[in-house]
């Protein structure tokens, strides 16, 4: 499965 | 990282502990909707898997990793801890009306196909409307306790300065997230009642009761 990209964010 | 986004993700903290604290220090939960606890959890579960395979800074794990363990806690506090206090009778929102809806929309409307990123959607759908049991609880009862209203008010605060951290960084930053802003905004206006009854009454040193 791909990862979803990084999210900086909480 | 900009200073809305920096004192939204404090007011968000803030409110996580005024609860934890409330019912610690009064050895009771009454009052506080336990189903938009449960939701909250499932949120910062659903949310923060990536803890486990992407690192973006220590700010960034710590904070997650207190959101998770604080909204757990509250949760065993509730249930378990003092259960005796919790008031199920007037927590009646039907949270399956909230979740399955948020479900499928995750699963119809998102950035990727991908089943981490379909639990991050749920997760900002369903944080959205996650307060909903607890302002029906209050709707309920007609009254809420002041230091729950504190709470409340942090807790609207957090994704009202979110919107102004998005207008920031989509200015400076060329940054967009169209499915957070949308729900971000759903969620702030879900608030504005209760900020009107918060800034005309709980400020004035009044009690927030709701008239019959």
């Amino acid at each position: 499965f791909p990862l979803r990209p990084p999210k900086d964010e909480l | 990282m900009n200073i809305f986004r920096l004192t939204g993700d404090l007011s968000h903290l803030a409110a996580i502990i005024i609860l934890l604290l409330k019912i610690w220090k009064s050895r009771s939960c009454a009052g506080i909707s336990g189903k938009s606890q449960i939701l909250f959890a499932i949120v910062f579960t659903a949310r923060y898997l990536d803890l486990l395979t992407s690192f973006i800074s220590v700010y960034n794990t710590s904070m997650k990793v207190i959101y998770i363990g604080c909204a757990y806690a509250t949760v065993y506090l509730i249930y378990a801890k003092f259960r005796a206090t919790y008031d199920g009778n007037h927590d009646s929102f039907r949270v399956e009306f909230l979740v399955v809806p948020v479900g499928g929309l995750a699963v119809l409307i998102n950035h990727t196909f991908s089943p981490l990123e379909i639990l991050w959607t749920f997760s900002i759908y369903l944080e959205s409307v996650a307060i909903l049991p607890q302002l029906f609880m209050i709707s309920k009862t007609g009254e809420a306790e002041t230091i729950t209203t504190h709470y409340l008010f942090c807790l609207g605060m957090y994704r009202t300065l979110y919107l102004f951290n998005w207008v920031w960084r989509f200015y400076f930053e060329g940054f967009f997230d169209m499915i957070a802003i949308v729900a971000g905004l759903v969620q702030t206006v879900l608030y504005c009642d209760f900020f009107y009854l918060y800034v005309t009454k709980v400020l004035k040193g009044k009690k927030l009761s709701l008239p019959a």
